[in-house]
C-alpha cells in the first residue's frame, strides 16, 4: 500500500 | 523546518491579522471580497482535518492551524457583522462581489478527485484545499478590477500575503535539497497560486497604488 502521506506543511 | 517556511507561515498569519486590524480600526470593509474570505475558511477547514485525528505533527503545526482557522473565521464574522453596523458598505460589497464561486468549487473538487495523494476522504479534502487556495483570491481580484477602491486592502495586507507565497518557493527548494522530498501537488498548486497572486498584485499596483499617486495634490 502507498505510504501514509503526512502533510507537515500548513 | 526552515526559516523560509516559518517566515512564510508567520506572514500568512500576519496578513489575516492585518486584515482584522484594518476592519476594526478603520471600521470599513470597502474593497474586501467576502467570497474570498469564506473560501479561505473552507481552505483551512478542509486542510486541517488531521486536527481531529490527533496525530499531531508538532506543537507549532497544531497551534498555527488553530490560529489560521480561528482568525479566518473571525474575518468572516466581522464582515457579516458589518451587515448591521455599516449596511450600505455591506450592500455595496455584495453588489460588487459577484464572482461565481460555484465554478471554483466545482473545478477544485474535480481536481481533488483526479489529482490526490491517496483516494481517502482526508486526502481528497487536503487536495481540494490546496487547489482551492490557489484560486481563492479570484473573487477578490475580480472585485478589485471592477471597483478599484480598496480602503481595507492595505499595502501591508497585500505585502504580507505576497511574502507568504514568495517564501514558500525557497522553502520547497530548501526541503528538496536537504530532505530530497517534495510534495508535487502542493508545488503545482503553489505555483498556480503564486501566478494568480502576481496577477492580483499587478492589478492592485495599477488600480490602487498608481491611482493614489495620481490623486496626490
Amino acid at each position: 500500500i502507498t505510504k501514509n502521506v503526512v502533510h507537515d506543511e500548513l | 523546518m526552515n526559516p523560509f517556511r516559518i517566515l512564510g507561515d508567520l506572514s500568512h498569519l500576519a496578513s489575516i491579522l492585518v486584515l482584522i486590524f484594518n476592519i476594526k480600526s478603520t471600521n470599513t470593509i470597502e474593497g474586501i471580497s467576502i467570497k474570498t474570505q469564506v473560501l479561505y475558511v473552507l481552505v483551512f477547514l478542509t486542510r486541517y482535518l488531521d486536527l481531529f485525528s490527533f496525530r499531531l505533527v508538532s506543537f507549532y503545526n497544531t497551534i498555527m492551524k488553530l490560529f489560521f482557522i480561528s482568525s479566518s473565521i473571525y474575518v468572516v464574522v466581522l464582515l457579516q457583522r458589518s451587515k448591521t453596523t455599516q449596511a450600505v458598505a455591506y450592500k455595496t460589497m455584495l453588489l460588487t462581489d459577484t464572482f461565481k464561486v460555484q465554478y471554483i468549487l466545482l473545478g477544485t473538487l474535480i481536481a481533488a478527485f483526479v489529482i490526490n495523494h491517496k483516494f481517502t476522504f482526508v486526502e481528497i479534502a487536503w487536495s481540494f484545499s490546496v487547489w482551492l487556495e490557489s484560486v481563492a483570491i479570484l473573487p477578490q481580484l475580480f472585485m478589485l478590477s471592477k471597483s478599484g477602491k480598496s480602503k481595507s486592502l492595505t499595502v501591508h495586507y497585500i505585502f504580507a500575503l505576497g511574502l507568504y507565497r514568495t517564501l514558500y518557493i525557497p522553502n520547497w527548494i530548501w526541503r528538496y535539497h536537504t530532505e530530497g522530498v517534495i510534495d508535487k501537488i502542493a508545488l503545482a498548486a503553489g505555483i498556480i497560486q503564486t501566478l494568480v497572486y502576481s496577477d492580483f498584485f499587478y492589478l492592485y499596483y495599477k488600480k490602487v497604488i498608481k491611482r493614489s499617486a495620481l490623486n496626490l495634490p
